[in-house]
Order: C-alpha cells, then sequence, then structure tokens
C-alpha cells in the first residue's frame, strides 16, 4: 500500500538510524540528494542481503518491519573502531 | 567473528555481575547466566569462573539509557543488550537495557534472559552476527523454547574457529538441560501480523469461490473501502485493488493482505485521519494500519455502541467532513462520532427518509470525491453527500473500466 506522508517520513528517520547503528551507514550531506539516496540504497541492500529478504534497496514494508524487530546492539557489519 | 579476530589468550575466563534487573529474583538472574556461560563451555575449552569483586574478564550489568560507552540504549524495544569483543577494560563487557523486561520464561511478555545472555556471550568472546535463521548469533530476538536449548551448528563452528573444541570428550555439544526451567505457555494463538520472516504459507483454504469476472454484469460485493488514497473492493475472499497510481485494475486476495483475517466481510471504512481501516464480520470487528493488524482485535460490534439486538451490520461508511460514520443494518442506519467514539443521539433512523432513492438494505459503501456510493446488488447509487440526494444509478462495477 502507499505509505501514510507523515508516517514515511517518520519510517525513513527510522531507517536511518538502524542503519547507522547496524550498517554504517553515515549521511554525508551533500549537494546531490540523489547522491545520499544512493548510499542509503546502498546500505538498505546490504540489510536485506543479510536477513535474506528480497534485495531491492528500497525500504519496502518487510525490510521496515525487520528493522522493527528487537535485537542485538552490535553491528551486523563493521571495519572495527 | 569481530574484525582481526580478537580472542581471549587463555582457556580460564572470568566473569562478574555487577548489578540485578529487578524484574527477577537474583537467584534467577544468576541461573540464567550461569546457564548462557555453560552453554559455549560444552563445545570450547574454556572454563568461566564467576568472582565477587575486582576487576573480571566479563562484567555484566543492567543499565537503561545512557551509560557510560558510546552506546546508549534506546527504551523498551529496539535494542535489548550489547557486549564487547575480548580485551582489556570494557573489552568483554556484556551490558543489558534495563528498560526491558527481562524473565526467566519463554513468553511474548518479556525477554528471556538466559537466551539475550547467551547471545551475549558470542560477543564477548568474540564472534560477531550470523545470518542463519535460527542461530543463536542471529541478531534478532527469537522467543524460543529454552528447556533442552540446543546451540546451532553456526554458533558451534564459529565458537570452535576462535578457540578449537572441547578438551576431553564432553557431552555432545547438544545442551542437554534438565527441564528445569518453567516455561510460561507461549500464548496459544499466534501473534495477529505476520512477523517478516514468516512468508504466509501457500494454505490451501477450502476451495473459496471462483474470483468473478471483473466486468460480470452480475458482480455484487460484500465492502468497499478507501485505503491511503487507494478504493478496495472486498467479494468473498477476493479484493480488487484501484490506485489513483495505476491505470490497472490489481486483483488480489484477502490473504495476501492480511492473513489472518477470515475472509468474506461484512463491511469495512477508512478514518483516513487515524491511518485505520476498520473491518466487519458477524457481531466482530478489526482495525489494521497498512498491513499490520491493531493488537486487541477482533472486538465486539457491541463496543462501538449497538444494542444486542444487532448481530451484523450490512455496510459502513466515513464521512471526512463530519467525522461520522454511517453504519447500515438492514432498512436502517446509525451515526457514529469518531471524534467521541460513541453513537449519536437519535439513531438508528430509517435510511429512506434521511437518502432519498435508497428504499432497500445496502451492501457496501464508500465515499469518493463528494459523494456517497451505495451497492445494492449489481447497482450502486451515486448520493450527493450534502443534500443526501440520488444523482445517479450505475452498474456495481463501473470503477473497473469494464
Amino acid at each position: 500500500f502507499p505509505v501514510a506522508p507523515e508516517k514515511e517520513k517518520e519510517d525513513m528517520q527510522f531507517a536511518k538510524k538502524y542503519l547507522e547503528n547496524f550498517y554504517e551507514f553515515k549521511e554525508e550531506k551533500t549537494l546531490f540528494k540523489a547522491k545520499d539516496l544512493n548510499q542509503m540504497s546502498d546500505k538498505i541492500r546490504e540489510m536485506q542481503s543479510f536477513f535474506g529478504l528480497e534485495v531491492t534497496g528500497e525500504l519496502n514494508p518487510k525490510t521496515l518491519d525487520m528493522m522493527k524487530q528487537p535485537r542485538c546492539g552490535i553491528p551486523d557489519v563493521r571495519s572495527y573502531s | 567473528t569481530f574484525p582481526q579476530r580478537p580472542t581471549w589468550k587463555k582457556e580460564d575466563v572470568t566473569y562478574r555481575i555487577l548489578n540485578y534487573t529487578p524484574d527477577m529474583l537474583q537467584a534467577d538472574v544468576e541461573e540464567a547466566i550461569a546457564r548462557a556461560f555453560q552453554l559455549w563451555s560444552s563445545v570450547t575449552p574454556l572454563r568461566f569462573t564467576r568472582v565477587y569483586g575486582g576487576q573480571a574478564d566479563i562484567m555484566i550489568s543492567f543499565a537503561a539509557g545512557f551509560h557510560g560507552d558510546f552506546y546508549s540504549f534506546d527504551g523498551p524495544g529496539g535494542t535489548l543488550a550489547h557486549a564487547y569483543p575480548p580485551g582489556a577494560g570494557i573489552g568483554g563487557d556484556a551490558h543489558f537495557d534495563e528498560d526491558e523486561n527481562w524473565t526467566k520464561f519463554t513468553t511474548y511478555s518479556g525477554y528471556n534472559l538466559f537466551l539475550v545472555t547467551a547471545h551475549e556471550l558470542g560477543h564477548s568472546l568474540g564472534l560477531g552476527h550470523s545470518n542463519v535463521f535460527g542461530a543463536l548469533m542471529y541478531p534478532i530476538y527469537m522467543a524460543t523454547d529454552t528447556r533442552n536449548y540446543q546451540l546451532h551448528q553456526d554458533d558451534i563452528d564459529g565458537i570452535q574457529a576462535l578457540y578449537g573444541p572441547p578438551k576431553e570428550s564432553s557431552a555432545p555439544p547438544t545442551k542437554a538441560f534438565p527441564p528445569q526451567e518453567p516455561t510460561e505457555m507461549i500464548p496459544a494463538e499466534a501473534p495477529t501480523e505476520m512477523s517478516p520472516r514468516e512468508e504466509p504459507t501457500e494454505m490451501t483454504p477450502s476451495k473459496p469461490p471462483q474470483r468473478p469476472d471483473d466486468c460480470d454484469p452480475h458482480l455484487t460485493f460484500d465492502a468497499i473501502t478507501t485505503l491511503r488514497g487507494e478504493t478496495l473492493f472486498f467479494k468473498d475472499s477476493y479484493v480488487w485493488r484501484r490506485s489513483p497510481y495505476f491505470s490497472e485494475i490489481e486483483r488480489d486476495t484477502i490473504f495476501s493482505f492480511w492473513p489472518s483475517l477470515i475472509a468474506g466481510f461484512d463491511a469495512a471504512y477508512e478514518v483516513d485521519n487515524k491511518d485505520r481501516v476498520l473491518f466487519f464480520k458477524d457481531d466482530q470487528y478489526w482495525a489494521v494500519s497498512g498491513y499490520s493488524i491493531d493488537p486487541g482485535f477482533p472486538k465486539p460490534i457491541q463496543n462501538l455502541g449497538f444494542p444486542t439486538s444487532v448481530r451484523k451490520i450490512d455496510a459502513a461508511v466515513h464521512n471526512r467532513n463530519t467525522k461520522r460514520t454511517y453504519f447500515f443494518v438492514g432498512n436502517k442506519y446509525w451515526s457514529f462520532n469518531e471524534n467521541t467514539q460513541s453513537m449519536e443521539r437519535g439513531y438508528p433512523r430509517k435510511i429512506a427518509a434521511d437518502f432519498r432513492g435508497i428504499s432497500h438494505p445496502i451492501d457496501a459503501a464508500l465515499q469518493k470525491n463528494g459523494y456517497f456510493y451505495f451497492f445494492h446488488g449489481s447497482k450502486q447509487y451515486e448520493v450527493d453527500i450534502k443534500k443526501k440526494k440520488l444523482i445517479r444509478i450505475m452498474k456495481s462495477n463501473s470503477w473497473f473500466n469494464c
């Protein structure tokens, strides 16, 4: 279904935080919005691939549901820091 | 494992419990933690000793929100706990979010401390996350019966890659815990909304009636509702989905959207400003938001203010302008105030008295573009909302580009 607009923004924020926490997504503010979205799509793909979801790079309901599951706070991927 | 594969360079590892959660008896906390260590010691040469003061290799604590490291906890749900790979200082330590409800049982009403501890100790010993569904090191919490809990082969392979197998030929790596742990039965009913990992198994429901042809001139509907700008038409177990974003009519089944809802709705309507759709079947109703069913449903329709003499409703439609929902039963209708969540006084009233030209029961109702559409058999009646005046009569499936 289409997503209720204000919810869409909330979901996007939630997903960004999730990808920062667990997939080393760093939102580099660039002049090109498209580039930001591509970065995020890449990280969504990485997360979808990890959990065996259909790899679309899109924040679809199943991907969002998976992000909302209770979990461990350790990243799923990480370059040691 | 973690990058550079940090491990303990010794077989005797110490741990200390720094504090306790008030959710459980201290003895239950200690037992859960001891069993979690036992799980790992049974498949490696490692031995774990509890100390009661000073610095231990693995310091275990409960805390909420910010707790002195760079990874603050996030309140109930979300992140449950985290732990650090082997190393000095904070290395090996395991932190549990006190904002969660910790339990020794396996239920949906709390998180099983043994399971989460066993996972976190995997990190304290150097394991990263596994993407093998069902492995202990899978990042997402799975409510699992913990009697006779057994490590997944993936977990055993991972930890033995770091420390090798146990020295003496110990008990087989599967951990046969004495069934001393009473587990509160997991509620019989499965959680209503589909958790993302389960794909709806292709149930073979008793043979449903065939999907009628879109342009069958005798097509009738059980219920119709809008949903986030789209319009859904229900008949038996089938849904026709009309979207302003696509020209094609999409054909689906109720099961594909809400697997746990029963087919054959009597009525449905959307309260758009709450992003909520209500479905009615016999004397019960459900509320959904998108794909997920709101918790606590179904509820009896009497909750809305219907007398017990009403055992089912024929149709429902929400008027966005007045925030009133009209429920149609036989030749009468009720008006429900969505703001006060109560039936309006002076109802039920006769449909024919207020909607001239509508002199029969209504199968389904829809509000669109300032009109009501009342469906009766294979016809639909377009009514001006303000004047409550019949404008024209069309075939029920005129929405399907026939």
